[in-house]
């Protein structure tokens, strides 16, 4: 028996937006640990990690390790049909072919369930290395959604480049170019408003503005966006999701023919 | 330039 309680469907229905433009469908792996999701996008270019910690759910309960393959897109049309305000009881027996969503209303007069097919996927895991990244940058993520945004009306690509002294936003294209600067925050009053670089090596990569953009669609998530850069390796992009977890895009930074 | 897919960096487990 799973079953996984949040006293608001809010951020259930903000997850499913972080994730449905970029994958059709995705594994749910349930244990008593929490709730995981990893799955790459249909070109394989990009990699999305969900975490979700047993701990933080209202209720929790999952007997034995289960692994659902869901419709995203079907799983957003049914979180749409809650109120941000519901609670959301997500179940399904040992070796379901269903999973049941039941959304109950803070009153608990009104309670509806959608039961909805699971699929069988045959997804790829990958392992992702630990790795020490040489560039850290903690920015808003409103700042990083508006740049990404802005950027992408130059060019196909843009350039990160991340020095000690702060981080560039670059592309350039037929129409012109554009670069956007932002310095390390020297006095952080408001902590969701700071920039701040840990840096151990300056980096300069480039990346496809079409997933960057998908990537902020998680950006009501969190008020902070987290880029890990090294050369030559995957640019992690993470939100964290309150004290419920969170999800790390993971891109590949384009390279030279 | 090129995009490289994220298998080629991750390995399959």
């Amino acid at each position: 028996m799973f079953e996984a309680r949040l006293m608001n469907a809010t951020i259930l229905k903000k997850i499913l937006d972080a994730v449905k433009d970029l994958l059709n469908e995705g594994t749910f792996d349930c244990s008593d640990s929490g709730i995981q999701l990893q799955a790459m996008d249909n070109s394989h270019v990009s990699l999305v990690s969900l975490t979700l910690r047993s701990d933080s759910f209202d209720k929790f309960r999952c007997d034995r390790n289960l692994s659902m393959g869901m419709n995203l897109g079907t799983m957003a049309k049914i979180l749409k049909c809650a109120n941000n305000d519901d609670t959301v009881t997500i179940k399904a027996q040992d070796n379901a072919d269903t999973v049941t969503f039941m959304f109950e209303s803070q009153n608990h007069e009104k309670v509806s369930d959608y039961e909805m097919k699971l699929m069988n996927l045959d997804q790829e895991h990958l392992g992702i290395p630990d790795t020490d990244y040489s560039c850290v940058v903690r920015m808003p993520s409103m700042e990083f959604a508006r740049i990404c945004r802005d950027l992408a009306q130059f060019s196909e690509s843009m350039v990160i480049c991340c020095t000690k002294e702060g981080v560039k936003f670059s592309a350039s294209g037929d129409l012109g170019s554009a670069n956007v600067k932002l310095a390390q925050t020297s006095n952080v009053d408001k902590e969701e408003e700071a920039v701040i670089i840990e840096m151990q090596e300056p980096v300069t990569l480039t990346f496809a503005c079409r997933y960057l953009n998908a990537f902020t669609k998680a950006t009501p998530l969190c008020n902070q966006v987290q880029l890990s850069m090294s050369a030559d390796v995957p640019l992690v992009v993470e939100y964290r999701i309150s004290d419920l977890g969170h999800i790390r895009y993971y891109l590949a930074p384009k390279i030279e023919e | 330039m090129t995009q490289p897919s994220i298998t080629s960096f991750f390995n399959t487990r």
